[in-house]
């Protein structure tokens, strides 16, 4: 839900401000990929409706916002082009690397799977490098990227709960670790997201 | 086990 209210924060902003100023694409592209290589069992794995609705909602959204920042026509005159510089290959090479050493059973699905899990954890950095340079970050972009951090940090608070209360539950160490990654990544970018909502002031990273 | 085997979540 966090993860969903995160997206509809970013669509917010686009679709009113007409505005995509200090929102990576180069993050919203690896969100792409994760979700891609993630979501090919869409047809063969049904859990949930649930989990089917939210899977064609986090495909499909990604895919609008990267229509909206490459080919809306105002949108695209926001985009910080010249800021977003990280390189995607830095990322995806060396996240497809680790996931064909460590997975854990060497099927094409499983290791795209493992790959996406990996790429999670840290498709953030192109934004927070972004957002670094940022000199006026507007509150709905703030926003966006805690709660984008808050639903990987509440899926740590949920696996233990499953862990203790399920008794058909699994640990899955590579899940577990990624997502502990994934979430002290965030740990700077909380620190003054707090302090700027307690000082009642805006959001300003150092640089 | 076969961590594999668990998907369900997003």
């Amino acid at each position: 839900m966090t993860h969903l209210a995160s997206i509809c924060l970013l669509l917010l902003k686009i679709h009113t401000m007409k505005s995509c100023a200090g929102v990576s694409l180069k993050t919203q592209e690896l969100y792409a990929l994760v979700f891609v290589t993630r979501y090919l069992d869409l047809f063969s794995n049904f859990v949930s409706m649930y989990n089917t609705i939210m899977k064609i909602i986090f495909l499909s959204s990604t895919f609008g916002i990267i229509w909206y920042m490459r080919g809306h026509k105002l949108v695209r005159q926001s985009y910080d082009k010249e800021q977003d510089t990280f390189r995607h290959y830095f990322l995806v090479i060396p996240c497809m690397v680790l996931a064909l050493v460590i997975h854990s059973k060497f099927t094409l699905l499983e290791v795209l799977w493992t790959f996406s899990i990996y790429l999670e954890a840290v498709a953030i950095l192109p934004q927070l490098v972004l957002l670094q340079r940022t000199r006026n970050i507007d509150n709905l972009t703030g926003n966006y990227i805690f709660c984008l951090g808050a639903y990987r940090a509440l899926y740590l608070l949920n696996w233990i709960y499953r862990y203790f209360m399920e008794k058909n539950y699994h640990a899955q160490w590579i899940t577990w670790m990624a997502g502990m990654i994934q979430t002290a990544i965030y740990a700077d970018f909380f620190y003054y997201y707090f302090k700027s909502w307690k000082k009642n002031e805006r959001l300003k990273l150092p640089a | 086990d076969d961590e594999s085997a668990v998907k369900d979540e997003l």
